[in-house]
């Protein structure tokens, strides 16, 4: 999820 | 979402719709970087590998797709279009993008959060989007004369780094967790590479004159 959430932006 | 990265989102999206109009409707590309333009598609594509993968929200998956097609249908436009293509300023345009991929790419190799072939590919198109603009940027210093959709792409491109460093910044102290050095060094160093053209930009518009750079 960590990762995720720093790939949520553009 | 916050009203900073939004805002941030809109204006990277502004931009690219300048450059769009000026291609499409004035069938011109003067004064704009194909070097830059090529990097812009490459930070995308790596960037972007996750698109069928993970998704965030239908917003994200929109806006991937509109960047990744724009990036490619603009370096589409500016090398086999029959007219746009023979407005673009070549002989200016030399810099040699090997000399800012191959640095980006072994820096992923060294410094990255976690060692995947996604995430690597994921910090490399961070480092490349940092520098991807200093072909464009030293085309403008040559050519000089730059007409106002090139001088308004790059001053929106500009913008969309400024807002989303104040969305780090909210995010930092709204959410818990929410540290991620790679990404806003590379930012950070992004922004300031714009610093010296928007200085500029902002002295032809005070005094309402044209943009000029000095030699």
């Amino acid at each position: 999820l960590d990762a995720l959430l720093s790939h949520d932006e553009l | 979402m916050n009203i900073f990265r939004l805002a941030g989102d809109m204006t990277h999206l502004a931009s690219v719709l300048v450059l769009l109009l000026k291609i499409h409707t004035i069938k011109s590309c003067a004064g704009v970087s194909l070097k830059t333009q090529e990097l812009y598609a490459i930070v995308f594509a790596t960037r972007y590998l996750d698109i069928l993968t993970s998704f965030v929200s239908i917003y994200n998956t929109l806006m991937k797709l509109i960047f990744l097609g724009s990036s490619f249908s603009i370096v589409w436009y500016m090398k086999y279009h029959k007219t746009v293509r023979r407005t673009y300023d070549r002989d200016q345009d030399t810099f040699r993008h090997w000399f800012l991929m191959l640095p980006c790419l072994l820096l992923a190799l060294l410094i990255h959060e976690k060692f995947t072939f996604f995430e690597v590919l994921w910090t490399f198109s961070l480092y490349l989007e940092a520098v991807a603009i200093l072909p464009q940027l030293v085309l403008l210093q040559r050519t000089r004369n730059i007409d106002n959709l090139t001088g308004q792409y790059i001053f929106l491109l500009g913008g969309y780094r400024g807002f989303y460093i104040l969305n780090w910044i909210y995010r930092y102290f709204t959410e818990p967790h929410y540290v991620h050095w790679i990404t806003w060094i590379a930012g950070l160093v992004q922004t300031l590479l714009y610093a010296d053209f928007f200085y500029y930009y902002f002295l032809s518009w005070k005094n309402n004159k044209k943009l000029q750079l000095p030699a």
